[in-house]
């Protein structure tokens, strides 16, 4: 019943975790619920929604390792309709922790699958840059993708590779997999290499790519350091006037199937 | 008798690459052999410094996983003094092929000890956003360790597993692994985050901190689609400039050492 949505590039630093945890408070502002997973070591999900890392008790590692439920994992944040599973440096040892078992891939869609507790109306997952373990296992769980891609020429390098993969788990463990959507991240009007980058996606992608583009601007940048989305640290920012269109965007592509 | 530089941070989009790339066109300027190993699947160094695809032959999996020498995978750049040893998405599903053979990680290090061919002054790895396999095989196999921090608050985060893993390294398989410094890039005279972080790393690293910061500049992400260096794309840019400091001081710490 939820809409289970991963956010996932393996090129680095391209609004993966900004998008997921400004859309996920947008969704959570027009009354919906919301569980953000933070499916990356790095924790800057967490972070950016101002859990700090003493209160992280049972993370995402717990759910895939030791099977703690997301109801037992999920913590509320100050955001009401927000709660997030958190990320501990831990999770970087998983591929190590759960070595060949043969059910490693499908440890979070059973963790999500089995667990009634939350009703929520929207998942949402943060992956970390890389196509591996927690990657696969947030692409085998989600049934839609959102792939951030910055406006940038060494971006578009791995974006064939990347939806190659996301095929490729379509068409074996998830034939319910669909993208969503490419969202264009830190378009900078000034400098016509965005632009370019914009056009060259648009003409190889078409209807693929989101309308919603986002801008960059330094706002997004410094609301972590505060321990707030940018949609709340500044709501009049350019920034996050995306993100909100950008959830409506969402909204209407998702309400309507 | 090589210098062997690991350029690294698990964090995504922090400057690994184009630092890989201009550091070692800098170096190549100044009349030192060098060689460039890309060991990101994503394959950006390769294509930072004009090699296309379809010239990458015998790549770094072929190094690592059928012990192809390093002077068999070495290709000559349209830069005299440069060679480079390419990457294609082949090396992606490293960790799978690699599998749990005792010596996985040792690997690049062999093959970098066992290669008398080359007599580069300087080796350069650009590694992935992961503390993974092809990261741990740069680690054992380096001397030195660059570190690219990016003046943002979610960079922070992740730099003192980093260092902690550098450490761990050091103390098991490869105790000549010295930090060669922590390299603030993207910094942005424009906002004041930028300021806060880079004040924030150097009181607590202080030393560590390199000298030379490379400031944000356009025509540093522009240089890659003409598939060139920076430093030659346009050699009077700030980011450039930046970076031939970057090599007159990594000159001076290896070279008197
Ligand atoms: N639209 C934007 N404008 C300006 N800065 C942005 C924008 N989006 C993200 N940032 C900043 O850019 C950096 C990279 O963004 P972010 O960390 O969200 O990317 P990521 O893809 O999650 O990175 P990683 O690959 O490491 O997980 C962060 O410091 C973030 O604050
Ligand atoms: N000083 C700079 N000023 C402006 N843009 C920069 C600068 N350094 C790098 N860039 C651009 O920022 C993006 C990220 O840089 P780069 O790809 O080198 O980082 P990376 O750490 O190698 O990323 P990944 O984690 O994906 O390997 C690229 O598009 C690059 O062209
Ligand atoms: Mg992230
Ligand atoms: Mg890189």
């Amino acid at each position: 019943r939820s809409v289970k949505i991963a956010i996932t590039n393996q090129k680095g630093g391209v609004g993966k975790t900004t998008t997921a945890i400004n859309l996920a408070t947008s969704l959570a502002g027009r009354g919906k619920k919301v569980l953000m997973i933070d499916a990356d070591p790095q924790g800057n999900a967490s972070t950016g929604v101002g859990i700090g890392r003493a209160d992280r008790e049972i993370s995402v590692h717990d759910v895939l390792l030791s099977d703690a439920t997301l109801t037992a994992a999920a913590m509320s944040t100050s955001l009401a309709n927000l709660s997030v599973v958190s990320a501990k440096p831990d999770l970087s040892s998983i591929d190590i922790d759960l070595g060949s078992q043969r059910d490693r891939f499908l440890r979070l869609k059973r963790a999500i699958d089995s667990d009634s507790g939350g009703d929520y109306d929207y998942i949402l997952i943060d992956c970390p840059p890389s196509l591996n373990l927690l990657t696969v296992n947030a692409l085998t769980a989600a049934d839609q993708v959102i792939v951030p891609l910055q406006c940038e020429f060494f971006a578009l390098e791995g974006l064939s590779q990347l939806l190659g993969s996301i095929r490729e788990i379509r068409n074996s463990v998830n034939p319910d997999l669909k993208i969503l959507g490419v969202l264009l991240t830190m378009f900078d009007t000034r400098n016509r290499l965005s632009d370019q980058v914009a056009q060259d996606v648009r003409a190889n992608l078409g209807a693929l790519v989101l309308k919603t583009v986002i801008p960059r601007n330094v706002r997004l940048s410094e609301a972590p350091s505060h321990g707030l989305p940018g949609v709340i640290y500044d709501p009049r920012s350019s920034g996050s006037i995306a993100y909100q269109k950008l959830a409506d965007e969402v909204l209407h592509s998702t309400q309507t199937r």
